[in-house]
Parts: structure tokens; sequence; C-alpha cells
């Protein structure tokens, strides 16, 4: 597996903070995780309204799940499975090459 | 050859030089390739200077990819416009135009050391991967190490965060040295691109600020016809606008420095996508995604050669 499977569990989630607490609650959270944030660049620019894409480890995400909906902020998968994703980037025939 | 090589995988950084090195070799009368220093880690800074090779003063445009490692769709399209440009150069009167009165100056890897740890390491790697001597973390974003309002919003003091900006401007040899090079040909670079993922979008300075640059009409009018004939090839929307209000405020970044120092046409393209796949964009999609971009890229070089109304 590409990567030693490091990311196998992890997941890209979507949120949208509607309210500027939601936003500054966010925030918190996301220092305290220290996510990967994949838009935007930083934490700082998380505000009311910002689509923010975060990258969570497998260990995190149930964590990061059960506070988002305790504080029912809404949120989206974009990618249930990272190391999937990860390997489905390159072309069945790019894999075999490795191989 | 120029048609074995495969343009619709992501390659190493390895792979990447050799096939600079090859060009250099096979296309001797459009392609020079030339190093402009070494990164951190001791990597060449190789540029491909591409264009007719001519004594006579010529305009140039530059185009870099790879600022940040992860955003591999970048260094795809470097190559991608290479190859497109050199294929078409007999074929296409408007790429022939371009290459017999512009030289284009293409960094297809600027963080050599960040991509390099990406493909071995951290496929989410962003920064560069200097130390530190006081924080265990390493590396710089090499978006907020530029000399225009460095470490001001946007960006963080902080080592370990991904937007950190350095112990001071261009601590980061990479950006040095790219600065250097931008400083010592300004007169003649009338465009500066840089290649991002992900966000469909063609921007233009300022980001540091909500301020409308001199010469919007001009630029803004470049974007949106850039805009439109990309989304002629596959119906892929884009959005364009200053930086900092159709993105966000960053300070310190390329496209702004390279605009504050006298380049007139400086854009940062978020390529594709919107977020289905972030930054594991699938080798299936660097065809379409590249061949809208071409499309963008050569209405801009067309509307610099045609100065602006």
């Amino acid at each position: 597996h590409p990567y030693d499977n490091r990311y196998a569990g992890d997941k890209v989630i979507r949120l949208t903070p509607k309210t500027e607490e939601e936003a500054f609650a966010l925030k918190n959270i996301y220092h305290r995780l220290q996510v990967d944030l994949w838009q935007p660049s930083s934490i700082s620019c998380v505000s009311e309204g910002t689509v923010t894409d975060v990258h969570i480890p497998q260990n995190a995400s149930r964590t990061l799940l059960a506070f988002l909906q305790e504080a029912r902020i809404q949120y989206k998968v974009l990618i249930e499975d990272l190391q999937k994703a990860v390997e489905n980037e390159k072309s069945l025939q790019t894999q075999r090459n490795r191989r | 050859s120029l048609s074995e090589y495969n343009y619709e995988v992501y390659h190493s950084l390895e792979d990447i030089q050799n096939w600079m090195h090859h060009l250099n070799q096979t296309q001797p009368g459009l392609v020079r390739v030339f190093s402009i220093g070494r990164s951190y880690e001791g990597r060449p800074l190789f540029i491909l200077q591409l264009g007719r090779k001519s004594r006579a003063y010529k305009r140039a445009v530059w185009i870099d990819c790879g600022i940040h490692a992860r955003e591999w769709i970048g260094p795809a399209f470097c190559q991608w416009f290479a190859r497109d440009a050199l294929l078409t150069y007999k074929t296409d009167p408007a790429m022939r135009k371009m290459l017999n009165h512009l030289y284009f100056y293409i960094m297809p890897v600027l963080n050599v050391d960040g991509y390099h740890f990406s493909w071995t390491h951290d496929r989410f790697w962003r920064k560069t991967r200097s130390r530190n001597s006081r924080f265990r973390c390493r590396g710089v974003d090499a978006n907020r190490n530029w000399k225009v309002k460095w470490c001001d919003e946007g960006a963080s003091a902080h080592p370990c965060d991904d937007t950190y900006c350095g112990p001071f401007p261009e601590s980061e040899p990479e950006v040095k040295a790219v600065a250097d090079f931008l400083r010592k040909h300004r007169k003649r670079i009338r465009a500066y691109l840089s290649f991002h993922a992900y966000a469909q979008m063609l921007l233009y300075p300022y980001s540091y600020k909500h301020a409308t640059i001199p010469n919007v009409s001009c630029v803004g009018f470049a974007a949106h016809k850039a805009v439109k004939a990309l989304r002629s090839a596959h119906g892929t929307q884009y959005r364009h606008g200053p930086a900092s209000q159709t993105l966000y405020v960053s300070s310190g970044n390329s496209m702004d420095w390279a605009y504050k120092n006298g380049i007139p046409y400086a854009f940062a393209f978020e390529l594709r996508d919107t977020g289905q796949f972030g930054f594991l964009l699938p080798e299936k999609l660097i065809k379409p995604t590249c061949t809208e971009t071409m499309l963008a890229v050569k209405n801009i070089t067309m509307h610099l050669l045609r100065k602006c109304p």
C-alpha cells in the first residue's frame, strides 16, 4: 500500500459554519486536534460562511464527529477513506508499473 | 521522445528533471534548461526556457508550479504546457507567435524538497523542508515567504503551522532564487502565472489587502476572457477575481510580490477540482484539466501580446 497504509481510516469532511459562534467553535477544535486543513490554508481564515475541508486522522475522527453532532454543526464527508482515495489517484497502469 | 513521455500520469521529481534534461538535448532551437540555485536540501532548481532563441530583446512570461508540495496537478500542468507548446509550435499560429515573440520561463516544481517528500513520505505535505533550530517542526509556507506585507494576515509566525511565514522574508532558498531571477529580469517579464490547487479559480492581486489594483480593467478583463476560454473546453466553471475577495486574505505570497515588483499581469490559478477529490485529482482527469487550462494561459498570453485596451 502506498505510504505504508498510513491514511487508512482517515477522512476528509466539509463544514461551512453558519454563524460566527460555530466558526469560533470549529477553530478551537481544529487547533485542539491539530487537523490538516485542506481549505482554507489557515485556521485563522475560518469564519461564518467559509467552506472548510478538513483531513482528520482515524483516531481523531470520532472526537470531531461527536463534537459536530453535539454542536449540531452540519458536515459532509467528502472522502470516506483517504487511503483508498490515495490509491485511486493513480491509474491502474501506474499502480501496475509500480508493482 | 516527447511523445513517449506520459503526460497523463503524475511524475516523481527525478522523472521531471530527467524529462527536462531530455528536452534540453532534443529541442535545442526552442528549449534551454538552466539552474537558478539549490534548494534547502541541495537539489538543483531547474527552469525551462521555452521560445525561439533570439539575440533580440524578447519579453517573457514566468510560470511556476509546485509551490505547495501536495498540489500535484500543478507540476503536471507545467509539463503539459511545455509539451503542448513544443508539439504545436509549427501547426498552431498562436503558439508560434507566442514562442517567437516571447520566452516562457517555466519552473515545473518550485518546492522541490517538499514535492519529493510528498512522493516518499507524506502525500499531504505543503511546506518546504527547512529546519527550525528552536522547534521540532520543519518547513515554511513558500507562498507566505515573499517580501510583501510579510507575515501579516493569513500567515502564521509559528513554525509548526502550515502557513508559517518563515524567520524572515525570502528565508527559503527556493523563494530567494526565484525572487532573484524575477528581480534580474523584471523589465522583460510581463506576466507571472502561478499554479496551485484546488478551488477552480483564476485570481489576481491583491491577496494581502482588500483594495483594487490600478490596472484592474485590464487584468480583470484578461481574467474574464481566460475563464471563458477555459470553460469552452469541457464546461468547467472557474471563478475569477482579486484573491483577497475571491479566496481569502493572505500576505507574503508570490503573486502579490510579482505585481509589486513591476510585473503588470500577475495571476494565480487554483486548478481542479472543488473538493470531490481535492489534492488527489485522479490521473484520468489530468488531460481535461490541462487542456482547458492551456486555453486560459494562451488567452492571457495573447492578451498580453496585444496589450491592454
